[in-house]
């Protein structure tokens, strides 16, 4: 349900916002 | 030696180099050695010249090599510490360190503010939160009305702006980020705890004791 999350918890869902791809193969 | 835009080995940076960028970062010389392995990888992906290009961030990031996005800009950004539109190895290790499970919870807060602060005025306004999750809901083809855009955005004001003023500072997003320990789980990247045994074949080129 997006209306229950705040915008951040939105934003933080952004694939360029998770390092951890850099890390794979 | 790692600011040349000639190509170089891990053998050819001098100790000093290395045990530098490890005394200005949470990583063991052996480490820097083994993300240099990672950040050749990631520098040669598209462009051979030893420095990572937006387009090379993006190639792993997204596993395309082209396309707009939001946070990818602002993650370049923040890397490319010398705003001249490449990120150098230096620059990698010191964005990196702050990803560390060690890291201070402050340092990590820090970085996500500078994210969030597009326009880089010392706060987060409410234009630049309904730009990232218009942003957010591009990248991950969402659709939200305006009237329930509008809701998210008021309801984060309302439990993040504590003194009302219509924009988060560092104090209130400190205190949002504390409380919402979830909106920080992208600031800590388990796999730099021991880069050298998560990545076996970055051992080989290691060749510092520590």
């Amino acid at each position: 349900q997006p209306t229950s999350m705040n915008a951040f918890e939105l934003i933080s869902m952004s694939r360029a916002l998770d390092l951890g791809n850099l890390f794979e193969e | 030696c790692f600011d040349s835009r000639r190509r170089q080995s891990p053998r050819s940076c001098q100790h000093a180099d290395l045990a530098r960028l490890a005394h200005e970062s949470r990583f063991s010389v052996n480490e820097v050695e083994a993300l240099y392995e990672l950040f050749k990888k990631l520098s040669c992906s598209i462009i051979d010249d030893g420095l990572i290009h937006k387009e090379e961030l993006r190639l792993a990031l997204f596993q395309a090599p082209y396309g707009e996005n939001l946070f990818l800009d602002r993650v370049f950004d923040l890397f490319d510490e010398k705003k001249n539109g490449v990120i150098e190895f230096e620059e990698f290790i010191h964005a990196l360190s702050v990803f560390h499970p060690y890291a201070p919870i402050e340092e990590k807060i820090d970085f996500a503010f500078r994210l969030y602060d597009l326009r880089q005025t010392g706060f987060i306004e409410p234009e630049e939160v309904r730009e990232m999750v218009a942003a957010i809901l591009k990248e991950s083809d969402m659709i939200l009305s305006d009237e329930l855009l509008t809701m998210i955005i008021d309801k984060t004001f309302a439990d993040a702006d504590s003194d009302k003023d219509g924009k988060i500072s560092k104090e209130e997003w400190m205190a949002y980020a504390l409380k919402h320990p979830t909106l920080l789980k992208n600031m800590t990247l388990p796999y730099l705890k021991d880069v050298t045994t998560a990545f076996p074949s970055f051992i080989f080129n290691t060749e510092v004791e520590d």
